[in-house]
């Protein structure tokens, strides 16, 4: 099973 | 004071009719690199990111760095006003919270401006690292959209794997499956028509379909789209505007649980 992943995830606050 | 005079106004319109749908407000930057803007929809799942560069406008002042909030369905239905052939001036006073659009017909002779409130808008503003992607695909941006539109009306998810093969999107759903694969094309008579895979590694990731169609949107910006996949990544989905910058979509992919 997949889930959705949020894009903050992988970038990070600048 | 700003003043942005963008020869091509229908540039601006079609940039708008390509975000307005994924995001509902969003703050446009202004500095000497040029407009830009950075937001993600309202669930956090993809991001989009445009740049017109100042280059592009045939007049650009920008005093100091400006961020402005707007609603992007109303700056939408503003944008709708002008011609396709108008010019369009951005103007804002220091301090204001309000901007003005001036549409300018072709031969001057007729002349609108529309005032918009501008808004306070808390977003969070992402860093995107520089990456290396395993493979970049890029094809003509209408063969993208008709794959995306072909294959949401069969499934709600889309696999997207680049080989040696090419490139193959696959879906399923209650009715069946579908799978679409792309081959390298290079020998075709125009350079935008050709499709081409450069893979460093093979690559396969998951996405909601329902993004993508709304990325698609920005086809009538770009004859050509470039999608650039790395595992576990966000893909990126890239229409460049001529002349003067790009509009990018990242989108988070499905991950194992």
């Amino acid at each position: 099973l997949k889930s959705q992943a949020r894009i903050a995830r992988f970038f990070r606050s600048s | 004071m700003l003043e942005l005079r963008l020869v091509q106004g229908s540039l601006l319109k079609k940039v708008l009719e390509a975000v307005k749908d994924l995001v509902n407000d969003a703050n446009f930057d202004c500095s000497a690199t040029g407009f830009s803007l950075q937001a993600m929809d309202s669930s956090h799942v993809a991001l989009v990111a445009l740049l017109l560069r100042s280059e592009g406008f045939e007049h650009y002042r920008c005093d100091r760095n400006i961020s402005m909030g707007m609603n992007l369905g109303n700056m939408a239905k503003m944008l709708k006003c002008a011609g396709n052939d108008d010019i369009i001036t951005l103007k804002a006073d220091d301090g204001s919270d309000v901007v003005t659009f001036m549409f300018e017909s072709p031969t001057q002779d007729k002349i609108a401006d529309f005032e918009m409130k501008l808004m306070d808008i808390d977003s969070e503003h992402l860093g995107i690292p520089e990456a290396e992607y395993h493979a970049i695909v890029r094809m003509p941006s209408s063969e993208f959209a008709r794959i995306c539109k072909d294959l949401s009306s069969i499934g709600d998810t889309v696999v997207i794997s680049v080989t040696k093969e090419g490139v193959k999107f696959s879906t399923r759903g209650d009715i069946g499956t579908a799978n679409i694969v792309c081959r390298q094309n290079t020998t075709v008579d125009k350079p935008e028509e050709a499709t081409v895979i450069e893979m460093n590694e093979p690559v396969s990731l998951t996405f909601a379909l329902r993004y993508f169609n709304s990325f698609t949107k920005a086809t009538p910006l770009s004859n050509t789209v470039t999608l650039s996949l790395s595992s576990e990544l966000p893909v990126v989905v890239e229409y460049k505007i001529a002349e003067m910058g790009y509009i990018r979509f990242y989108l988070a992919p499905k991950i194992e649980d």
